[in-house]
């Protein structure tokens, strides 16, 4: 058991920093276990720096930093263990112009691996869309979809 | 495998039937601040047997029923269709299509459906399980969880890699 | 002690109501004791309704929807009770682009009354600057802030 | 009575001496993920008194001095210092500003300054009461804080109305 923890870990580890490198090819992150002595109740601390400074712990981290950090590593772990779908409620939100364009591409990068359902404000982040559907919320308090297949609708 | 649609009746705000259908791209959910966004996400959390009413942002189960409003009455039951393509057999059943079904009545009785018919959850999450979903659902990011998986514990993130393992 | 407390509890109230009224029209919103037989215990529920449906305690709104009714009763509070100044750090983040309007009107509205500073990416709410600072990371891990004076920038 | 500036020294990102200064006007902060922004709003938390390391998003104290870069290396003092402009003597003492300067030392020593001499965080606190700032300071929304107002329980909501009494 503990042999299948550590490979998986190692594999983990290895796919968050690529990820995490290939949106910021001046950073690093890594994954640290707290107790290597103890594989079978260590904990995991998560390391990581996106311009190249020092490398600290996540909790220092600003909210755009820690939002794409946190996206590298759900990546990270779909490389080795990937999910049929992901749905992301507005995982963009506080992202700058810079990150936004990196949050796009790394949708972008993984697109015909999974399928997204990405909720958003942002018409950057509209851009990737395949389907695009509107919710409008009607007078009488009930929700309504409007739906909309961008390659019919040569937007 | 892929996502086919989502059908919703009675759930939150979606007190008509109302369907999202998939392909196995991209989609993207956009609509004004209280339209029902992060309802269609809590739909998906429900479907796919979510126990807890906290994290569906209610504080009892039957809170996901459609409350009504001014111009339309609380209505007695929600219901939630999640349907996949099941071509490539990773649900390990004789089906094109795997459709799960939950629904919830206001007297709190709470049932499960497999492709129509009636299934206990427990069916439903070992069906689940050949997925990668996973317990901890990793892949469902509500509205403002992104960083959740960095300010959890450390020894709490071991349940990432278990299970990937 | 307990008049003075209900005396403001019906100002900050009124102030509130008005507050939000102001953003939506069509809304609602208010301030409820819990227990008004015992002022000197009770708690205080919030309700709001931006679109006019039915009230609903705040733990039913959507994000945007909360941010707004938060926004409202922070400048409700304001109006009885100023502070000197008014320190925001991303209070945009949620909202939609309707929304974003009104949260620069209100802006706008109390600008006169009160000095504001807000942290912001989004380009609509920089129009209300009197004075812009931008921050920058340098190489060498030190943040470093650049100002502006618009009305000399002539933007 | 309105804010003039803030002076930063080795507080947080802000190793090298970094001045804002203001008008009774609106004043706009924007920059980069990760350029400092939250850090400005956490100096003004900090020279105003707060106590809790948790409120500035660290574990210790200690934590707000300048930890050191690949370049840089640590400082072992932070300072921040607010001025106010006082000609409506909203602050009931004889100054045309009001400047508050609070330090810590790596050594965990603190020194609180009005007007450049010392002073106690109980004289700053006495203060500050007169610009009902108040204890709960929600006239400071740090990032993802706005909800807080709401998502607070009932009971803890009097205080916005005590304050204000
Ligand atoms: N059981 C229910 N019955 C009726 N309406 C409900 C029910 N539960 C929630 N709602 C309403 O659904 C509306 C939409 O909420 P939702 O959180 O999905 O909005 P959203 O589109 O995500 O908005 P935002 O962009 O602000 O995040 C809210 O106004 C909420 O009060
Ligand atoms: N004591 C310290 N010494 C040096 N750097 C620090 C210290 N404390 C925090 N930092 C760094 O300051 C940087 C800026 O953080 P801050 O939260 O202010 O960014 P921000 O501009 O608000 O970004 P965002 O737009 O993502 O919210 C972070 O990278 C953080 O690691
Ligand atoms: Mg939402
Ligand atoms: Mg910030």
């Amino acid at each position: 058991m503990s042999e299948k923890f550590l490979e998986i870990f190692n594999k983990v580890n290895e796919s968050f920093q690529e990820v995490f490198k290939n949106m910021f090819p001046d950073g690093k992150a890594q994954l640290i276990l707290t107790n290597p002595d103890d594989i079978m109740t260590t904990g995991i601390e998560i390391e990581a720096q996106p311009s190249g400074r020092r490398l600290k712990k996540v909790s220092l981290l600003s909210g755009g930093e820690s939002a794409m950090t946190a996206l590298a590593l759900l990546f990270g772990l779909f490389q080795i263990n990937p999910a049929p779908f992901y749905l992301l409620d507005e995982a963009d939100v506080a992202l700058d112009d810079v990150n936004l364009q990196r949050f796009v591409a790394l949708i972008k990068r993984f697109k015909s691996q999974a399928q997204f359902l990405i909720v958003t404000h942002q018409r950057r982040t509209m851009e990737v869309a395949d389907i695009l559907y509107g919710v409008t919320m009607q007078k009488d308090g009930v929700s309504k979809v409007l739906s909309q297949k961008l390659d019919e609708a040569a937007v | 495998m892929y996502l086919k649609s989502l059908t919703m009746k009675g759930f939150k705000s979606f007190a008509a039937k109302s369907d999202l259908n998939f392909e196995p791209g991209t989609t993207v959910i956009v609509g004004p601040n209280g339209s029902g966004k992060s309802n269609i996400v809590d739909a998906f959390l429900w479907v796919t047997g979510e126990q807890s009413a906290r994290s569906l942002r209610s504080t009892k189960m039957q809170d996901v029923i459609f409350a009504g409003s001014a111009q339309k009455s609380p209505m007695g039951v929600s219901e939630v269709t999640l349907t996949f393509d099941n071509a490539s057999r990773v649900f390990p059943i004789d089906y094109d299509e795997v459709a799960f079904t939950r629904r919830l009545y206001k007297s709190g009785e709470s049932e499960y459906l497999l492709n129509s018919s009636a299934c206990r959850l427990a069916d439903i999450n070992e069906l689940l399980v050949h997925t990668n979903m996973g317990r901890e659902m990793y892949s469902i990011i509500g509205q403002g969880r992104l960083d959740a998986i960095l300010n959890s514990r450390p020894d709490e993130r071991r349940v990432l890699i278990e299970e990937a393992a």
